[in-house]
């Protein structure tokens, strides 16, 4: 454990505000290293709970978590002396000021975590990568015995819809048998989870109508088509398939992540090689458009409430000072 | 390696430097080679069609306590399914209706409980929640560990 303390994390200045380590655990017989990440809690580390952390993919490393969601740090590209550096600074929001974070890159093969056997360990499925996350768990509050008696949480995005339940299972079922060390699991939880085939693979007709992507006309059809809504298996060719392929083509220029966020790059770019000064580029251009877009939508939003003879605040006004009263404001809620 | 629309090089720069792996006692790029957001090593397949049963037995069977909640701009994983699968797949009941849930006197989302599985959404966020929604993504997450509605 002493091993693994970091004492200093590169680009951030100042004192790391609770304790870092970072590390290997051995997991299976071929040689399997999954690397880790843990962060103490900010406040009281002893009684507050440990919290894994699981990026999915499948194949995505849980640092996108460390590094752009609630991570103890914020990172921000800089221009330095020696070209384009990464600034840390502390995150207001990361999640280690109430529970004890672990981040961890799994299965072998993804972010830092390796196989010493090579590319045939990478071979993998949801069992495996469960089981092998369980064989870590265990051999962490191994390494850490301070936490064992610790409320212990999993959580994770995405295709750790898969993995959250399917490894909470096996610590259940570990704790069961009789596993050493017990672990102390309290529960779980998932953003945007990836969960059941038939329903995921239906979901996304209802949201773009929903959020009118598309129009209620088109739903219809689609619905009526796709056997009452049963969208997720048609069969290639038929009626309910080209409908389908319309709906993509009508969203395909959207951020799939996010359909209020500019799309870096692209929703097509899938070169692999990285250029910095293509990058560049495109991101200014993508800033650009996106800027003059959001102009647009805010000329479009003061004229509707003009029309609507109402003062609403709008973006880039002046607030209302504490006390002041503002018509209708508190409706913007 | 890199996900549509992602912007993945504050991370891949550091992640890549040799200092930095050297400070978090990670391999370095000789010994693993360069790190990706996404792997391009892994051949994974999914064997599991469902969790939904999972989710049954873990929160009705060995009493863990589970929250599930969506972004509510995400087309990735919408929210529309997940709404469904916690609504009608579970066979709990609604122990506590579909309301806002709070952040500083304004709505951050909606939730709705069926036993000890709550589903929450968060209003304006993507798939990857907290990198939209920081300060309602903690409230959330403080919330659910410490027990709280």
């Amino acid at each position: 454990k002493q091993n693994d303390l970091i004492d200093a994390v590169p680009g951030f200045d100042g004192e790391l505000p609770s304790k870092h380590y970072g590390g290997y655990i051995p997991v299976g017989t071929s040689g399997k290293r999954l690397y880790y990440y843990f962060v103490e809690a900010e406040t009281d580390p002893s009684e507050a709970p440990v919290v894994l952390w699981l990026n999915g993919g499948p194949g995505c490393s849980s640092f996108d978590g460390f590094v752009y969601e609630h991570g103890p740090f914020n990172f921000r590209l800089a221009d330095t002396k020696a070209g384009q550096g990464v600034k840390l600074t502390l995150n207001s929001y990361a999640w280690n000021k109430v529970a004890n974070m672990l981040f961890l890159d799994s299965p072998a093969g993804v972010g830092l975590s390796y196989s010493e056997a090579g590319p045939r360990d990478y071979r993998t499925d949801d069992l495996v990568t469960a089981a092998d996350a369980e064989e870590f768990l265990r051999k962490w509050f191994t390494r850490y015995t301070q936490f064992q008696s610790s409320r212990f949480f999993i959580s994770g995005e995405s295709y750790a819809g898969m993995y959250v339940p399917n490894l909470a299972r096996a610590v259940v079922e570990g704790n069961e048998d009789g596993a050493e060390p017990y672990i102390n699991i309290e529960g779980y939880l998932i953003g945007n989870a990836v969960t059941d085939t038939e329903v995921d693979g239906n979901a996304l007709p209802l949201f773009a109508a929903g959020k009118s992507l598309i129009s209620q006309a088109q739903y219809d059809t689609l619905w009526k088509r796709c056997d009452g809504g049963n969208f997720w298996n048609a069969s290639a060719g038929c009626e309910c398939d080209e409908l389908l392929d319309d709906l993509v083509d009508a969203v395909s220029a959207l951020n799939v992540y996010d359909v209020l966020e500019p799309c870096y790059l692209g929703p097509n770019y899938d070169d692999g090689e990285e250029d910095q000064d293509d990058e560049g580029e495109g991101w200014a251009k993508v800033q650009g458009a996106a800027k003059k877009k959001k102009q647009a939508r805010l000329n479009s939003l003061q004229k509707a409430l003009k029309s609507h003879g109402r003062k609403w605040p709008v973006v880039g006004s002046a607030l209302p000072r504490v006390g002041e009263r503002v018509h209708n404001w508190h409706t913007l809620g | 390696l890199t996900p549509p629309c992602t912007d993945a090089r504050a991370a891949s720069l550091w992640l890549n430097d040799d200092a930095v792996r050297s400070a978090i006692h990670a391999a370095p790029k000789q010994v693993i080679g360069e790190w990706t957001l996404c792997s391009n090593h892994l051949f994974y397949t999914r064997v599991v069609p469902s969790l939904i049963p999972t989710h049954k037995s873990l929160t009705q069977k060995h009493g863990l306590r589970a929250l599930i909640y969506s972004g509510d701009h995400d087309m990735a994983v919408p929210h529309t399914g997940s709404e469904v699968w916690t609504s009608t797949k579970l066979d709990a009941p609604e122990t506590a209706p579909w309301r806002p849930w709070m952040v500083a006197s304004q709505v951050a989302g909606y939730v709705v409980d069926y036993g000890s599985l709550s589903y929450a959404t968060v209003k304006g966020a993507g798939h990857m929640v907290p990198t939209n929604k920081p300060k309602e993504s903690l409230t959330m997450f403080k919330r659910f560990l410490d027990g709280e509605p």
